[in-house]
């Protein structure tokens, strides 16, 4: 849609005295040199056929692109990280004043009598189950209203096995994996990758955990385990060996899940398991596009953006849940905490690296959410 | 918009020197999901 925005605006903005496309094929078929009058009949029709043209050229590039993907998607290919040109475009574009501009279009009440047909429009546009909402939609005052709806009872039944992590959120998943080694990198695309740290915020208590855990198992292992330090008989006298109670403790992996929304798709999110959230960051940062080509040319596009990140415990350890913002879908709102405001006009070029922080009951147990509960929701602009 | 998920889970005991997950992925890259359904399971010993 972008491409096909750009080559319309381009289309329209050509200067009145210069010729359209439209004009010499008028000329060609009305016979050239025949006065204005002539000329001008054949105006609009040829402009409208250069316009289809145009269109159905366009069409088919979006329809080769498209095959291209599944031919390497089938053929095991994976996307390699390629920036270009117009993804170091777009970070000169006033990306934020163009979402909140969006967002107060998408709350612009729409008559009654329209809101079906502009809803059912959306939908086929997007892929989108209107059997699924919750309300009739003649309800949805506004695009946005519509966008953030509700489900019916039960459209959303929520995995009730006690040893599984669900879903958060109706997506494609993008990336999973276990992270590991230094750095402690997330795949963003093949060829490109980030720190855990850089998105969850420097201080996030997985580090700490992890560094303490860390420690413990040096400190007790290093009471035998030194080597050299020892000679046979110390080690034979040392019975019954000093257990290392780390090694008793089941080994926690870390993990990650990257799951994508498009406009279409139920935008509200829900606890992944029964956890204690104790802290919120918010990242004031960029609204750059989250499309999948994004994602292949636009380098730190998750650690850019602007994000809320939610932090806490869970049975198994660590947990923390990520909400990226877009371009079309900036802002983000917690129903834990409904007074944070998020896509906010900014003076500041450059974002602030330091977030906004909320610890929620500090020294206590935090906010208590079940598994399946709503606990966020993406809005328009 | 996305959303990104970093969470603990429990790997087993090291065999052969290396980690064995305990903890697997029930989906797949690529894969379409809805709210509720489960992303990945372990099992306990």
């Amino acid at each position: 849609s972008g491409d096909l925005l750009r080559e319309t605006s381009l289309f329209l903005s050509r200067p009145l005295h210069s010729p359209p496309p439209s004009f010499h094929f008028a000329s060609t078929s009305g016979g050239a040199g025949g006065g204005a009058g002539s000329g001008n009949k054949f105006l609009v029709p040829g402009a409208t056929v250069a316009t289809m043209l145009m269109l159905g050229i366009l069409h088919a590039r979006r329809l080769y692109d498209d095959k291209k993907v599944e031919d390497r998607k089938e053929k095991g290919i994976e996307p390699e990280f390629s920036p270009d040109v117009k993804a170091s475009f777009m970070k000169l574009l006033p990306l934020r004043s163009m979402s909140r501009f969006w967002g107060h279009l998408m709350e612009m009440q729409i008559p009654v009598f329209l809101r079906p047909t502009v809803y059912k429009a959306w939908a086929r546009a997007f892929h989108s189950d209107l059997e699924e909402a919750a309300l009739p939609l003649e309800n949805y005052a506004s695009l946005q209203e519509f966008f953030v709806r509700k489900l019916k009872e039960g459209s959303r039944p929520i995995d009730t096995d006690p040893n599984c992590l669900v879903s958060p959120v109706d997506g494609k998943i993008l990336q999973i994996g276990e992270i590991r080694g230094p750095g402690a990198l997330i795949d963003q695309v093949k060829g490109f990758s980030y720190s855990v740290s850089s998105l969850l915020g420097t201080n996030s208590n997985l580090h700490i955990n992890d560094l303490e855990e860390e420690k413990s198992e040096e400190d007790l292992s290093g009471v035998v385990d030194v080597p050299g330090a020892k000679s046979w008989w110390c080690v034979s006298l040392a019975s019954p060996k000093r257990q290392n109670p780390m090694s008793m403790r089941p080994k926690r992996g870390i993990f990650y899940c990257v799951i994508y929304l498009k406009p279409g798709d139920y935008h509200r999110v829900h606890s992944p398991v029964d956890w204690n959230i104790l802290r919120r960051r918010h990242f004031s940062g960029r609204l750059f596009p989250q499309n999948e080509r994004a994602v292949q040319t636009i380098r730190n596009l998750y650690i850019e953006n602007e994000r809320v990140v939610l932090e806490g415990e869970w049975k198994e350890g660590f947990i923390a849940l990520a909400a990226i913002g877009a371009t079309n879908i900036g802002s983000i709102r917690l129903f834990i905490e409904p007074e944070i405001q998020t896509n906010k006009p900014t003076a500041k070029l450059v974002p602030s690296e330091r977030p906004d922080e909320r610890m929620y009951e500090p020294g206590g147990t935090g906010v208590v959410v079940k598994k399946g509960e709503e606990v966020a929701a993406f809005y328009m602009g | 918009s996305t959303v990104v998920l970093v969470f603990q889970a429990p790997v087993s005991e090291m065999r052969n020197g290396q980690a064995i997950s305990n903890f697997e992925f029930s989906v797949r890259n690529g894969d379409k999901v809805k709210v509720g359904e489960a992303i990945g399971r372990w099992h306990k010993s």
